[in-house]
């Protein structure tokens, strides 16, 4: 069996695509064969991943608008254990183009189908809640949601809400979430108050573990490789881990 | 006359909707007759100007998609001079319908054509480069592109430029672009290091004002107010008037 876990939030920045690389790497420590897919235009997630972005021929895109399978495309990064589909800049297209495929919600469900070596995906998600998102819930078992206590974020956690209920009610009624606080700077009194008030409106769906600020995890990026590599016994590396042993209750092994 | 500027960068979480509110604030501080406009789905510049985002009726997604024009849509808010074109819940359907449209590009520009009465026209745009971007630059004098000293803002740069380069070919040859670093940590090593890589790849396309990190713009949005009100002596408050200054000149007076 794979568990498929969706990373999105239509706020910009608080830490999808970091969240992706840094538990995906978590998870390969812990022993699981994991694949990190990337649906954003932007390639971070493959750029953090020390992919060459720019050059690259076979893409997401070719899974999502072509025919390739996920496996076909995916390529191994400087982790052993932790596979990537990269994005490719056909990716730009296909949020205009995808809607006009019959059922284009499940493209990216068969496309995993057979891409079985791999007991957990990670997908990362553009900011939005348009196709891409879909299509990415629509294959998930499970939806992380990563906020910042800020209140832009906190705000628009209704809307993505509302997506996970359009998305259950009409593609995917197994569809779970759960929220992870990112960003978090322990000393700051409007980040207190919001994950009290987190907390209090969602309950047992806000994760116990929360991330906190850490500069090595920008660091981490500009290295391209995992914080789990680059600073092994930082707090975010920490975090990340206790992230991963909080979700992998959800991962299901044969 | 009149000046357009669009604040957009593909990236999330770069203080697209932080710059425009407080850019926006200090521009009526400088005598400025200001409309902000929303084109975020999220809408938090409307949030940001203390509207009830939720159940407005008219907005930006009825300009953009029906007929409206700007001036009949816009409202006023808590500051004199400011008036604001909030974003309705519609504008989860813009991004996908505006394209059918003949000349869809020029909605924007057309819809602001009667605004006479504002001397500055200030963009939200969400975290793409897509159609409301795109229809955003065409209206635009000016594409003021936010940017955090990070490896994946940095980064994506790129393809903002690609996006100016196509709408100057297409639809708008005037458009102008600046770049704005923001939520600069000055005490930061790799801040330090990008902000010097962006002076040297970008020159004078950078702007000289950095908005440093300041928690104080955080506080200002939960209680619905511009920086330069709810703590008019903060650091943010003191560098958006700044960059309020050093963009006037680029500001055309009758
Ligand atoms: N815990 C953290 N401490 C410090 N910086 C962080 C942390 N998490 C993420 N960042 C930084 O914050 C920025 C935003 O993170 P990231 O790009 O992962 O967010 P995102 O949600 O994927 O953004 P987008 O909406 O553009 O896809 C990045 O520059 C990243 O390095
Ligand atoms: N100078 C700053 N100091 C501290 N916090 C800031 C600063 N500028 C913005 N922020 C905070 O950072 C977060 C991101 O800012 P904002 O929402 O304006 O970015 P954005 O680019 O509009 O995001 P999106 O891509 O989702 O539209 C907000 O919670 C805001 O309060
Ligand atoms: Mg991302
Ligand atoms: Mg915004």
């Amino acid at each position: 069996m794979r568990t498929v876990i969706a990373v999105s939030n239509q706020k910009g920045g608080v830490a999808k695509t970091t969240t992706c690389v840094s538990l995906g790497a978590a998870m390969v420590e812990r022993g699981f064969e994991v694949l990190a897919v990337d649906l954003d235009p932007q390639a971070n997630l493959s750029l953090a991943l020390g992919l060459p972005v720019n050059g690259l021929r076979r893409g997401a895109a070719d899974v999502l608008l072509g025919n390739l399978s996920a496996v076909s495309v995916s390529r191994a990064t400087a982790i052993a254990g932790l596979d990537v589909l990269p994005a490719n800049s056909a990716m730009h297209l296909v949020e205009r183009f995808l809607t006009v495929r019959q059922d284009y919600e499940y493209t990216l469900r068969s496309a995993l189908a057979a891409a079985h070596t791999f007991e957990i995906v990670l997908v990362d998600c553009p900011p939005s809640t348009g196709a891409i998102p879909y299509t990415a819930l629509t294959a998930a078992n499970m939806l992380l949601i990563p906020t910042q206590c800020e209140y832009f974020s906190t705000h628009g956690l209704g809307e993505v809400l509302d997506l996970v209920r359009r998305v259950r009610a009409r593609t995917n009624p197994q569809l779970s979430y759960r929220i992870v606080v990112t960003m978090f700077d322990r000393g700051n009194r409007v980040h207190r108050g919001i994950l009290d008030q987190l907390r209090g409106a969602f309950g047992a769906a806000v994760l116990d573990t929360t991330i906190d600020i850490d500069p090595k995890l920008r660091e981490s990026q500009v290295f391209g490789q995992p914080i789990t590599s680059y600073a092994p016994s930082s707090r975010a590396a920490q975090q990340y881990r206790a992230l991963a042993d909080e979700l992998s209750v959800y991962v299901r092994r044969e």
